[in-house]
């Protein structure tokens, strides 16, 4: 079993799951095209 | 605590003045004419007049940067996430800007001592602030205005400019120390961007290969160790957390990268990472111990008949960076076990082996596996050294009836069932590339299979190993020929043992590997 | 034998657990390690386009900040100025180059609903764009396919080749397919769509 201050960590990374970095993060801000995530399907090019 | 009179306000004026004149074209036309006007203002409001004072506007900034986030971060359901990040990076960004303008000039050109001195302030005190907040927010802690901070400001000052250049490893070895003060045991709600800063792509280059000398190696290695640290308690067990599965997978890709494009280093940490990464992490651990030197060539494991005693790389030792010795405590065991090696005497020694082995400092571990790992490899070094100085060289026979062979085969016999796996752990730990410690503690492993008094040191020994081959690649040359030996070689008998055919899917598994290896 | 975790019936237990639940042993068992999204074959280093530990491919070009002469960047009088890109007014050449290039990106997207109104046709077994080529008789044709001669917009080339080839309706990204990226930043909508 997890000692206490592991559960503690567990708990706030598990609440940090929720606010996860963005890619964008990390980058300077692009004001032409920024970087935006979009669902598209399968068969379209991944890379 | 005391600001003075009236400081928040100003601050509040300077920052909002800071930013539109970052974001207004003329900065961007002429960027030090719109910084010197405003470290002007700066000293007209006296910020700059003080140490204190300027450590008190930077503390206050930071909050003002943090609070608008949390602020925009709230209010998401009016605007989407890219929006609510352009409104957090506008501010931020030009908050960066100024400290790395700041760092830039302050003292004069020669002083780089001044700007360094700024730097680790500055960062110290946005590290303070997380670590406040951290405790203040706890589950609605947000990550996003420290990790903009930390890696745009990263950026900015390796841009590829003389006056950083001159104070490059210093920016480095800042950043570290407050990366290691924010390592996830710290403030785990910060894990993910932590992760993300450690593992950039830019950072990785700085420290791993633009840095001369391998100057950034130790430091890095520290980083990861905290990492690995942090995931272990949460590794034990065998179901995983989707926010710890993602850790972990994330973890695992920047092992890639360094196996990948910096196999020298995981080679030259591996004893420290492996002492710290659970044993039940097995794909993990074999990835670092699969790296080796980019120069090498590996014989392949499977040629038939390759003598590993002929190969040239046996005869030298890989580099350990870590002390081992040192890790052998308390200072009265280590000379006890000296003086053994040394003796070969007193027996009563390797009877109160175990006893010191099973002072375990960590709740919920029954032995102690930093002593058991240091000892392994203490031994199994003082052992070559000790053939070695006989003008021999390691094999099966040299190794034998010898003060370190006592302890392995004590270990071997009177430790249980939970010891000795993690005693035969320690020693394959060490089977890598080819190097005198890979084949030292190949022969050991065989050695022990062929003098085992009970069948279930034979058994743990397989259990060892198979554990090791059936998980996914990669997987270490070391362990691959070791075991390819025992299965092939008939003096060890391997294929009598009642373990080699308990079940389909065993039986399976040895000839899959047998059939591969004919 | 053992009885204990500790031997090989400890072993077979995930093992055997692996085959019905196999997250139960995702540490022991392992994963394969080339579904991480990274160019492990690649010879030159990965670092310096690593995505990051959590993202699912490496950085693409245009996430990645080179340090470029300033003449390159936008100039700070007129970046405020410039219009909004405007798909609508691009050649397919540049149109190509978003949906290629920008993968998972909303301007892939934008890029593939104005190849679709400009008459082109993405085939979601081959991947490619396709166009009739004008002119080209139809040889065959039945209420599921088609046998005629087309322009592929080949990327590896970069150019459009003509090919014929027997051309099943189905394999066609429909209007529906493509209209389900209904929502489009502003700045990259297309024109409506022409017949």
């Amino acid at each position: 079993p997890l000692q206490r201050e592991h559960q503690f960590q567990l708990q706030m990374l598990e609440a940090a799951y929720y606010h996860l970095p963005h890619p964008s993060d990390s980058e300077k801000l692009r004001a032409y095209l920024p970087r935006n995530p979009y669902p598209l399907p399968h068969y379209y090019p991944q890379q | 605590f005391d600001d003075p009179q009236g400081l928040l306000e100003k601050t509040e004026y300077l920052l909002r003045e800071w930013v539109n004149i970052f974001h207004s074209p003329s900065a961007s036309r002429d960027p030090t004419k719109a910084f010197s006007v405003f470290v002007h203002q700066m000293n007209v409001h006296g910020i700059l007049k003080t140490d204190d004072l300027i450590t008190r506007f930077f503390r206050l900034s930071t909050q003002m940067c943090v609070d608008l986030c949390y602020r925009a971060l709230a209010d998401q359901n009016s605007s989407t996430p890219v929006l609510v990040r352009t409104k957090c990076f506008h501010t931020l960004d030009a908050f960066v800007r100024l400290i790395a303008l700041l760092v830039k000039h302050s003292g004069d050109a020669s002083n780089n001592a001044t700007k360094v001195n700024l730097l680790n302030k500055v960062l110290g005190i946005v590290a303070g602030v997380l670590l406040q907040d951290h405790e203040v927010h706890l589950t609605e802690f947000q990550q996003l205005p420290y990790h903009r901070i930390f890696i745009i400001l990263f950026l900015e000052l390796n841009t590829p400019e003389p006056v950083l250049e001159v104070i490059n490893f210093q920016v480095l070895t800042a950043f570290c120390h407050t990366l290691h003060i924010l390592r996830p045991s710290h403030a785990p709600a910060f894990a993910y961007a932590w992760l993300e800063l450690v593992s950039h792509r830019v950072f990785i280059g700085r420290m791993l290969a633009i840095t001369p000398q391998q100057k950034g190696w130790g430091m890095y290695a520290q980083l990861l160790i905290d990492l690995f640290k942090f995931l272990a308690p949460f590794l034990r067990n065998a179901e995983l957390s989707k926010p710890v599965a993602l850790f972990y997978k994330g973890t695992l890709r920047v092992l890639l990268v360094l196996l990948h494009d910096f196999p020298e280093f995981l080679c030259d940490y591996h004893y420290s990472f492996c002492d710290v990464i659970p044993p039940n992490c097995i794909q993990m651990r074999n990835l670092i111990l699969s790296a080796f030197p980019r120069n090498m060539r590996l014989p392949d494991p499977f040629t038939p008949n390759l003598k590993v005693d002929m190969l040239q790389e046996i005869n030298h030792a890989p580099r350990v960076l870590s002390n081992i010795a040192s890790l052998i405590q308390p200072a009265s065991f280590k000379k006890d076990l000296d003086n053994y090696l040394k003796a070969r005497a007193p027996v009563t020694f390797l009877s109160e082996l175990r006893g010191h082995l099973q002072v375990s400092h960590e709740p919920g571990l029954r032995y102690n596996i930093k002593l058991m790992n240091a000892l392994v490899l203490y031994v199994g070094t003082q052992a070559i050294a000790h053939i070695r100085s006989k003008t021999l060289q390691p094999n099966m026979t040299t190794i034998a009836h010898s003060a370190h062979m006592d302890i392995f085969q004590n270990l071997a016999v009177d430790l249980d069932t939970e010891g000795r796996y993690l005693f035969l752990n320690a020693i394959a730990n060490q089977l890598r590339y080819p190097n005198s410690h890979t084949h030292y503690f190949s022969c050991t492993l065989l050695y022990l299979f062929a003098e085992a008094n009970s069948e279930a040191i034979q058994e743990q020994i397989t259990r060892v190993l198979l554990e090791r081959l059936i998980v996914n690649r990669p997987h270490p040359w070391g362990l691959l020929i070791t075991f390819i030996e025992l299965i092939k070689n008939p003096i060890y008998k391997f294929w009598n043992h009642e373990f080699v055919h308990c079940a389909p899917e065993i039986e399976k598994l040895f000839e899959s590997v047998a059939r591969s290896c004919m | 034998m053992l009885k204990d975790q500790f031997g090989i019936t400890g072993l077979l237990s995930f093992i055997r657990v692996a085959e019905t639940q196999s997250d139960l042993v995702s540490l022991s068992l392992g994963q394969d390690l080339k579904t991480l999204g990274m160019n492990l074959n690649s010879v030159e280093s990965v670092y310096p386009n690593f995505g990051g530990p959590f993202a699912e491919m490496p950085c693409r070009p245009q996430d990645i900040d080179y340090h470029v002469p300033s003449e390159y960047l936008i100039n700070s009088s007129i970046r405020g100025k410039l219009p909004a890109p405007k798909l609508s007014m691009y050649k397919d050449d540049l149109l190509f180059y978003f949906f290629y290039n920008c993968p998972g990106d909303a301007i892939q997207a934008a890029a593939a609903v104005e190849l679709y109104n400009r008459d082109w046709r993405y085939h979601t077994e081959e991947k490619l764009w396709l166009t009739r080529a004008p002119g080209a008789p139809l040889v065959e044709k039945t209420s599921t396919y088609e046998r005629s001669t087309y322009f592929i917009f080949d990327p590896s080339r970069w150019s459009k080749v003509g090919k014929e080839f027997m051309l099943e309706y189905s394999k066609l990204e429909d209007r529906q397919g493509v209209s389900q990226h209904v929502f489009m930043p502003q700045t990259m909508s297309s024109s409506p769509s022409q017949s």
